[in-house]
C-alpha cells in the first residue's frame, strides 16, 4: 500500500509543483521505489515541468477527469505514463479538470471520488504524490481525502503563511466532520531567500510559533537552475545535479520518507 | 462611468494582488480620482496588504459574497469601505466567496451577476480594480464580463508565462461566445529579478513574440520592501515612498491610465 502524500496549500505561487515533481523524482530515481505524480490541478504543470521526461507510450487509457466522472469503478492507473526518471509515473496535465470539478462537486460523497479510484493504484506504488490546484475546491478536498498526509509549502511571506494556516483550519475540518485521520506531514519553507535577512527573521519567528515541530527542517533556498529545469522541462536532478537547489530537494525528500516511515 | 480593470492570471503567485493594491493606491492618492479596490479572492489578501489603512467605518452593511447571491438588486457599493489612502475605498476579504462560488454558478447568466451589480456603483468612481483568484473559475468570469479590460501580470518564468497564455484564450472565448467588448490592457512583468539574466532574456523573447506591443513597458523588479509593506498591511508608498518598489508601481500607474485614457 502506497503512503499517499497531497502537496498543498491556498495560496499560489509558493511551490506546490515545483515541490511535487522534484520530491517525486528524487524519491524514485535509483530507489527501488515506485512512485506515482497525480496532477490534480488543471494547469496541467507538472506535465510542463516534465515534459522532457515523459515517455508517452501512445498515451494512457483515459484522462484523469474521465475516471473521476465515471460510474463504472475506474482507477488513476488507466491515466498513469512511464516517465525516462527509473520508477517514476505521471498523470498528464488535464485542463478538463477545470470543468468537471463543478460536476464532480454533485456528486454524493463528493470528497471521495479520488480515494475510491486509488483502491488498486495505491498497490502499484510506494508513494504517490497529489498536486493540488491553489483553492480549496472539490479537487483539493479529493485530494485531501486520498491522502494519509499533507506537506504544505510557504513561501516566508506573510500572503504565503496565511494561506497555509487556511489549509490547517481545512484539515482539521476534514479530521472532524469527515472523520478522516489525515496528518500534517510537515511544512516546508519554500524560496527562501537568503538576502533578506529582516523580513525572513519576523516571518520566521510567526512560523515558528505557530507550527514548531511541524516545519520540516530542509529549507528550499531560491535557486533560478529551478525556474531553468521547468523551461527545459525535466526534474533538476537532470538539469543541473549538483546545484543548490538539487542538494535542497534531495535532502528534503530523505526527511520526507523518513517522516513516512517513521510515522 | 468608472474604467473597470481585472488584474487576472490563470497561475498563482505571480502577483496579482500586490500589483491591484498598488495601483489602487497610486492611482487614488494625491489625484482627484475615485477609486475602488474589489476583492474577488476569497482569501482576502487585499484587506491583509491593506490592514493598516482601512477606515473601518463600523463595517459596510453586506458582504460581497452577500450582493452576489441576492435576488434584490444589490449593489458592491454596499460592501465598500474607505481608507486613509484619500479616494481609495474597497471591499473587505470575504471568505466566504469560495463556498458561494458554486452557487453563483447555479444562476441564470451566471457571469453577468457582478456586472449587474456594479451599475450603480460605476458611477461613483473614476476606476475600478478587481483582484481575482488564480484560476478561470466563475468568480474570475464575473470579473472579466464586469470589466473593459484586463492587466494580466506575469513573472519570468514558464508556468506564468502558460498560465498567462491561458487567460489570455479565456478572454478570446469571453469576446467570441458572450459578445463582450473586454480588451487586454497589457501584460505587466512583476518580479523581475536583475540578477538571472540568461533565464530572463529566454523568456523575454517568448513573450515579445507573443505580445508584442500589449507588454507594459514598465517593469516591476523583485524588491522585498514590497512584502515588508504586507506585513504592516500598507501600500508600499506609505511604507516606502522612495524605493525602487514604489517608483515602479508609480509608473505603472501613470502607464496604465495613458493606455485607459488613450483607448
Ligand atoms: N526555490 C525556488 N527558487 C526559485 N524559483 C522557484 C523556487 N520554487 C519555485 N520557484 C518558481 O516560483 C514559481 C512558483 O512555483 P510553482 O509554480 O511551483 O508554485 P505553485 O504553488 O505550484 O503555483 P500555483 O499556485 O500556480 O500552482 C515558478 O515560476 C517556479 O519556477
Ligand atoms: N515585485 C515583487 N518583489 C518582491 N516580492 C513580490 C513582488 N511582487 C509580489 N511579491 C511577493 O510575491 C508573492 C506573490 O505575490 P501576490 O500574492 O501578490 O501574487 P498573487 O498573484 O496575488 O497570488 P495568488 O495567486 O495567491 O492570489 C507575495 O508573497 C508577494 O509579497
Ligand atoms: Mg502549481
Ligand atoms: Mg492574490
Amino acid at each position: 500500500q502506497a503512503h499517499v502524500v497531497a502537496v498543498a496549500t491556498v495560496k499560489g505561487g509558493v511551490g506546490k509543483t515545483t515541490t511535487s515533481v522534484n520530491l517525486a523524482a528524487a524519491l524514485a530515481d535509483g530507489s527501488n521505489r515506485r512512485v506515482l505524480l497525480i496532477d490534480l490541478d488543471a494547469q496541467g504543470h507538472c506535465t510542463t515541468s516534465l515534459s522532457a521526461v515523459l515517455e508517452d507510450s501512445g498515451q494512457s487509457g483515459a484522462s484523469l477527469h474521465e475516471i473521476l466522472l465515471s460510474d463504472e469503478e475506474l482507477e488513476v492507473l488507466d491515466a498513469a505514463v512511464p516517465t525516462s526518471i527509473e520508477g517514476l509515473d505521471v498523470t498528464l496535465g488535464d485542463p478538463g479538470l477545470a470543468d468537471a470539478e463543478g460536476r464532480i462537486s454533485q456528486k454524493i460523497g463528493k470528497e471521495l471520488v479520488l480515494r475510491d479510484a486509488l483502491k488498486i493504484t495505491r498497490t502499484h506504488y510506494d508513494l504517490i504524490l497529489i498536486d493540488c490546484p491553489p483553492n480549496k475546491g472539490t479537487l483539493t478536498l479529493n485530494a485531501l481525502l486520498a491522502a494519509d498526509q499533507v506537506l504544505i509549502p510557504t513561501d516566508l511571506s506573510p500572503l504565503s503563511v496565511q494561506g497555509a494556516d487556511q489549509l490547517v483550519e481545512t484539515v482539521l475540518t476534514v479530521r472532524d466532520r469527515l472523520q478522516h485521520p489525515l496528518e500534517v506531514l510537515g511544512v516546508v519553507l519554500t524560496r527562501v531567500d537568503g538576502r533578506t535577512v529582516t523580513l525572513n527573521s519576523e516571518i520566521l519567528e510567526t512560523i515558528e510559533e505557530a507550527w514548531g515541530e511541524l516545519v520540516m527542517e530542509q529549507q528550499i533556498g531560491i535557486n533560478t537552475r529551478l525556474a531553468q529545469a521547468q523551461l527545459k522541462g525535466e526534474p533538476i536532478f537532470e538539469h543541473a545535479p549538483d546545484c543548490r537547489g538539487a542538494r535542497h530537494y534531495r535532502a528534503l525528500a530523505e526527511e520526507v520518507w523518513a517522516r513516512l516511515q517513521g510515522l
